[in-house]
């Protein structure tokens, strides 16, 4: 099974 | 005050429409460079990024900076109300409840004018630093629109794989399975249909299909896709504007 990360663990919020 | 003029209507409906599916709210940053949004969707897996710069105006002046969130389904049935050959001027005071949207067909002499009502967007703006990456491609948007349609239908995850000479896509589905393989080719006459190849390291990713779907939606704002691809980081897939573009940066699927 694929899991799919949310985008948030690459970018951080500024 | 910003006063943002597009010479054709469309322009403005076409990037709206190419990203409007996956995100609802979205905070539009106008400045005196340009107008640039970010927005992430529902299931914070694809991020949207939008820059459009002054030049892709036919007229733009914006003295403060200021803020516009909108819906985009409200903005859209605004938008629908134009005639794409007309001009679209948006315009806003520098603490707006609204921005006025107003079309004009200079032929006819008509002019329309909506106000759409404007929101407040609580929504994080996101840090895009300059990643590396392993591969970019460019390519036909028809070219990789039609392949992700056509692997799509036979299932949900879609694989990537490129190696020096090939790009390989590959669907493998509980009704059967699909694969596309395209290789570089330069076009002398219509160099719009060339595919290039630049790869440093091979990939082998997989992708959502329903957020590929969502990406390739952007294909009406111009006829190349740049698709840049890491296994350590989200993939890039741009239409670029004139001036700006329409970023959509993907997380690849992991397998556990």
């Amino acid at each position: 099974m694929a899991a799919q990360p949310t985008i948030s663990r690459f970018f951080k919020a500024v | 005050m910003l006063e943002a003029k597009f010479a054709e209507a469309s322009l403005f409906k076409r990037i709206i429409d190419g990203f409007k599916d996956c995100v609802s709210l979205v905070n539009f940053q106008c400045k005196e460079d340009g107008i640039i949004a970010q927005a992430v969707d529902d299931s914070r897996v694809l991020l949207v990024s939008l820059e459009i710069g002054v030049e892709a105006f036919q007229e733009y002046r914006c003295d403060h900076p200021v803020t516009l969130g909108m819906d985009l389904g409200s903005l859209s049935k605004i938008l629908r109300c134009g005639n794409n050959s007309d001009t679209l001027t948006l315009i806003a005071d520098d603490k707006p409840d609204s921005i006025l949207l107003l079309f004009e067909d200079t032929q006819r002499e008509r002019i329309a004018e909506y106000s759409l009502k404007l929101m407040d967007i609580d929504a994080d703006f996101l840090k895009i630093e300059d990643l590396q990456y392993d591969t970019t491609l460019m390519m036909p948007s028809t070219e990789f629109s039609k392949v992700v349609k056509d692997l799509s239908q036979l299932t949900d995850s879609i694989n990537i794989m490129v190696t020096k000479e090939t790009i390989k896509f590959v669907a493998e589905g509980e009704i059967g399975t699909g694969s596309v393989i395209l290789k570089p080719v330069m076009d002398m006459e219509k160099p719009a249909e060339s595919i290039k190849l630049e790869m440093d390291q091979p990939v082998d990713l997989t992708f959502g299909a329903k957020y590929l779907l969502d990406i390739v939606k952007g294909s009406a704002l111009s006829d190349r896709i740049g698709i840049r691809l890491s296994s350590e980081a989200p993939a890039l897939f741009q239409f670029d504007l004139s001036s700006g573009f329409l970023q959509f940066f993907l997380a690849p699927k992991f397998n556990d």
